[in-house]
């Protein structure tokens, strides 16, 4: 690695050169952000503010996507209105130890079944929950602390959290035990009539979680400014 | 790739043309967008008179009069960057993420003295 090159990637802010061996695609919402920043007007005589990403107006410079590493929670025997349960995992340990996060927003996207005529309408309960410690198998449940809970109708929307304190909170703690999303019917009684409309949301449930982080960097030159 | 600024009667200082291509460096297989940039860099006299469109500072307009004076004794002002913007680059990190990251004073938009 040639020293201007080393000296080069550490001015970016990278310990070594990245070599990706499984590129994932670019996030839809970081590309829109990167091509919106590429079109803005240079010669705008107002000079742009590197530290902070006006698309969500929070302090700034580095935009990740992380995608949940969690898994499906067995069940059990059919829970009256439940539909699924699912650990969210999010693995943030590779943000360097100097950014701090300034914002972290979960996205929930149902890939919802629409031709389900049985389920339009149809309302469910979602709740997301932070365990507070690891649950061992044939143990009882670990106390969750209730983070959100609501419900919602059949979109074809996204449904957006935000979550900047609970990822502060695994930062400053250097613990982070996923969250636990569990997703009910509401209404509806016959068990059998449940497990129908829980078919509608669909086996797939895709979740990611934008972190948005201050780097050292701008720590010093907002220092400076003030 | 800087082109050699033309031979002008006008070396004055201001931007020159500077495109960084990053594939030039090989680092295109982790950078996913730009694929490159226009950086420029200042180059070009800052001679006495200074005039207002060289974005002088009032040191610089004193330093070009003793330099008229005194060129031994006195360089003439530096032609610097006086306006900088910055720019996103859109990448892969050590863990394959896909990182956005916003740069600040990457491309020098104008000079001065």
């Amino acid at each position: 690695l040639s020293l201007q090159e080393s000296l080069l990637l550490k001015s970016l802010g990278l310990s070594a050169k990245p070599s990706p061996k499984t590129p994932i695609p670019v996030p839809p919402v970081l590309w829109r952000i990167f091509q919106r920043r590429k079109t803005q007007p240079s010669m705008n005589k107002e000079p742009v503010d590197a530290c902070r990403v006006e698309e969500f107006d929070v302090p700034g410079d580095i935009i990740r996507v992380f995608t949940d590493q969690g898994h499906f929670i067995p069940k059990g025997q059919p829970q009256g209105q439940l539909c699924l349960r699912k650990r969210l995992y999010f693995n943030l340990s590779m943000l360097e130890e100097d950014e701090n996060v300034t914002m972290a927003q979960l996205e929930i996207k149902f890939h919802h079944n629409s031709y389900h005529t049985s389920s339009q309408g149809q309302i469910f309960e979602l709740r997301l929950s932070q365990p507070s410690q690891v649950s061992l198998q044939g143990m009882p449940e670990p106390r969750q602390k209730l983070l959100v809970e609501q419900s919602f109708a059949q979109l074809h929307k996204s449904l957006l959290f935000n979550l900047s304190m609970v990822a502060r909170d695994w930062r400053m703690h250097n613990r982070n035990l996923g969250l636990v999303l569990e997703v009910a019917v509401s209404g509806g009684d016959e068990v059998n009539e449940l497990q129908g409309l829980c078919t509608s949301i669909d086996s797939f449930l895709d979740t990611s979680l934008l972190v948005v982080t201050l780097s050292q960097q701008c720590q010093v030159s907002r220092r400076r400014r003030r | 790739s800087a082109q050699h600024p033309p031979i002008t009667l006008s070396n004055l200082c201001r931007p020159r043309r500077l495109y960084i291509s990053f594939s030039d460096v090989g680092w295109e297989n982790w950078i996913i967008a730009p694929q490159g940039y226009l950086a420029n860099y200042c180059l070009g006299e800052c001679p006495f008179p200074l005039t207002a469109e060289l974005n002088s500072t009032n040191h610089a307009i004193l330093q070009t009069m003793v330099h008229s004076l005194d060129p031994q004794g006195t360089p003439q002002p530096c032609c610097v960057p006086v306006r900088l913007s910055p720019i996103s680059i859109l990448y892969y990190d050590n863990s394959d993420n896909v990182v956005l990251r916003h740069y600040a004073d990457m491309v020098v938009d104008e000079c001065g003295c």
